[in-house]
Parts: C-alpha cells; sequence; structure tokens
C-alpha cells in the first residue's frame, strides 16, 4: 500500500 | 500600468487550458522582469510553476509599472481566451491597483478588435520556496512519449515507479487487474534533438508517483516537443515544459511511499 505525500512536506512555505 | 502583448495567444491559451482543471484559481505576479504563477492543487500534492520573462521575443510589448497580483479563475480565463483566434495578437492590461483585467485581441489582418474584461479575485494563497538544487537525474523526451506513457499505463494502476539508471528510464504499473512496464533506453543519435531521449545521470533513483497527477501535468503536451523529468530520491519530481520565446512551465508532484 502506497501512501500520497504532501508537498508541503518538502518545501517551506512563506 | 500593467500591459503585456503577446504574439501568440495561442501559448496563452495552452497555458491555461493545461491548468485549469488542477489549478481553479491562481494569481499572476508581474512585475517588470515577467509574469510569474505559483498554486498548488486544492489536495496540495501538486503545485505549479510559469514563468515568462519579458526580455524574450513573445512579448512584443511589455510594460510593469509597478508589481502587481493578478488574481484570477483559470476556468473563466480559459473562457474568454477561447473567443480568441489562434494567431491573434492578445495584450492584457490592468491598472497599478487593479479590480479588473483588459483582454484585447486583434486579428492577424488588422479586421477584428475583441475586447473583455474579467473581475479580479483576492486569492490567499501561500507561496512555497522551492530551493534550486541539483536533481540526481534529469531525464529529456519527447512531450507526446512522455503523454503516452502516462495514459497507456494509467489504464492499470494509480501510481508509477519510475526508476532511472545509467541505461535509460523504466516506468511501471502493478494494478489488481494487471501490471505493465515501459523501458526507455538512451538515445541521442537521432537526428532531430526534440526525437532524443536523454539521460544526466548522477545518482540512480526509484520512486513512485500518482498517474492522476502526471497525466494532469501532460495537457501540457502542445506547449513544447520535449519535457525533462528531474528526479532526486525522496523529493518530488520536476516534469518542465519550455515554452519557446516566453519561458517554462513546471510542475512539481510529491511522491507515493510505502507505508
Amino acid at each position: 500500500e502506497m501512501s500520497q505525500c504532501s508537498i508541503y512536506f518538502y518545501y517551506e512555505c512563506f | 500600468m500593467f500591459e503585456a502583448k503577446m504574439l501568440q495567444s495561442s501559448v496563452l491559451k495552452k497555458i491555461i487550458e493545461s491548468l485549469k482543471d488542477l489549478f481553479s484559481d491562481a494569481n499572476f505576479d508581474c512585475s517588470s522582469s515577467g509574469i510569474t504563477l505559483q498554486d498548488m492543487d486544492s489536495s496540495h500534492v501538486a503545485l505549479c510553476y510559469l514563468k515568462l520573462r519579458s526580455d524574450e521575443e513573445g512579448f512584443e510589448d511589455y510594460r510593469c509599472d509597478r508589481n502587481i497580483t493578478l488574481g484570477v479563475n483559470l476556468v473563466l480565463m480559459s473562457k474568454i481566451l477561447k473567443c480568441a483566434g489562434n494567431d491573434d495578437v492578445i495584450t492584457l492590461r490592468a491598472e497599478d491597483e487593479p479590480n479588473i483585467l483588459t483582454f484585447i485581441f486583434d486579428s492577424k489582418n488588422g479586421e477584428r478588435v475583441s475586447k473583455y474584461d474579467i473581475k479580479l479575485m483576492e486569492i490567499d494563497s501561500e507561496l512555497l520556496g522551492i530551493p534550486d538544487t541539483e536533481y540526481s537525474c534529469v531525464v529529456k523526451m519527447p512531450s507526446h512519449e512522455f503523454q503516452r506513457i502516462c495514459s497507456n499505463l494509467s489504464q492499470l494502476g494509480d501510481s508509477v515507479t519510475v526508476d532511472c539508471h545509467k541505461e535509460g528510464v523504466d516506468f511501471k504499473v502493478a494494478g489488481e487487474q494487471g501490471s505493465g512496464a515501459i523501458k526507455l533506453k538512451q538515445n541521442t543519435t537521432v537526428d532531430k534533438e526534440e526525437d532524443q531521449v536523454s539521460v544526466e545521470l548522477n545518482e540512480a533513483v526509484t520512486q513512485s508517483f500518482a498517474l492522476k497527477f502526471l497525466c494532469a501535468f501532460t495537457k501540457a503536451t502542445s506547449l513544447s516537443d520535449t519535457v525533462s523529468l528531474s528526479l532526486t530520491q525522496d523529493t518530488p519530481i520536476v516534469v518542465e515544459y519550455p515554452i519557446a520565446q516566453h519561458g517554462y512551465l513546471r510542475f512539481y508532484l510529491a511522491p507515493k511511499i510505502e507505508e
């Protein structure tokens, strides 16, 4: 089973 | 005052068509250096980044006296752009503190001038800082080839595993009813550069991605003969379509991982 990562996990929000 | 005159309305039409299904509302950030757009899909899995440089030949005239943000509903913008002929010259115009974006379409023979205004929106979007990084692997291939791979594999499953290695790149899908694999070998000897498959590899990468998003990205296929896929293990894939005489459209997609 694969789970989808969020893009927030990789890039900083500013 | 902001005014950008694009020689080919077809370029803007293709950009908006490729974005509107995943990214419904977006801010166009306009400055003297050009137009950029960054937007996330509603599930916060994919990101698009558009850059149209003001000093490229695709703009006949470009003026932006002060930085402005134009919040636009892309579905509405798509409807407006359908009113333009593919060969029309298109001018985008807005005041310094705008609440309206004006589109002017000039037909090539100069016989018809159309003008449309749309109301701008306040879009509270979060900007993500994407660092300039060196990727472990960059695959360049014909854009129609990538579209076909995504379309074919999506018949069998939801996720594709992309495996970049020194011989080329493998795309694999495994679903409940079957599995599929497409192996692309590096081929830089064909005559036309746009038909080549090239792999720049610093380190092998194997990573899985949702086909739903990759298929959505391939709506940008008509923007460019080639597409590049940039991968590093455990980071989002970057799918980039160069836009001739303008800049590029990039899509970022977070990976899927084993639970």
